[in-house]
């Protein structure tokens, strides 16, 4: 475990945190793409699949039940809590997110690290995670000036990514077998995937003001 | 050495 690693799990967990406390603290989930969150879901479900086969630590484990339970509630609480599913605004959130699964299950059909079950869903989640934003950040772009925590939340969910490059880089240069390519190349789709995202939101902090981004 | 084939990060 290195300092990029483990700042990244904590960026990546306050993103969560963030966004479940959106969710509680205002009973709303507008401005928030529900297939985003149920991309991460699938996510999450299909990278973890080794929670009770490998044993890794006591941290890596409660992390994945952590991160399963949270995306499972988040999703949950935006279909079926009677308050907030009012406030999903489905009209605004079109986007075919089904042909994003297909797609991440069909290339990892063909790119993996070995051809077995878990290795072909853990190639397949981690595809999946490089573009499950895109649901969310074409729903920022449609509503335009979006509310502070949603903001935050997309942030930190670019910054966690950012932080595992520097890991991988780290552990590329002090481990003598460490070749994580299939991560490494889908986390810097998925980081570019932030960059305009990031360089908006740069913007609009520095004039401080509210984020405006391109139509 | 053979890699040691599980994943330990996140």
């Amino acid at each position: 475990m290195n300092i990029f690693r483990f700042a990244g799990d904590m960026t990546h967990l306050i993103s969560i945190l963030v966004l479940l406390l959106k969710i509680y603290a205002t009973k709303s989930c507008s401005g928030i793409s529900l297939k985003t969150q149920e991309l991460y879901a699938i996510v999450f479900v299909a990278r973890y699949l080794d929670l009770f086969t490998d044993f890794i630590s006591v941290y890596n484990t409660v992390m994945k039940l952590v991160f399963i339970g949270c995306s499972l509630a988040i999703v949950w609480c935006m279909r079926l809590h009677r308050v907030v599913r009012r406030t999903y605004n489905k009209d605004v959130d079109t986007f075919r997110h089904y042909f994003l699964v297909l797609g991440c299950f069909l290339l990892a059909l063909f790119v993996h690290e070995k051809f077995t079950f878990q290795e072909v869903l853990w190639a397949f989640s981690i595809y999946l995670e490089a573009v499950a934003i895109l649901p969310q950040l074409v729903l920022l772009q449609r509503s335009g000036n979006v509310d502070n925590l949603t903001v935050q939340y997309v942030f930190f969910l670019g910054a966690y990514r950012a932080f595992y490059i520097l890991n991988w880089i780290y552990r590329y240069l002090t481990e003598p077998h460490f070749g994580r390519w299939i991560a490494s190349v889908a986390g810097l789709v998925q980081t570019a995937l932030y960059a305009d995202f990031f360089y908006y939101y740069f913007i609009s902090w520095k004039n401080n003001a509210k984020l405006q981004l391109p139509a | 050495s053979q890699e040691v084939k599980y994943h330990d990060e996140l």
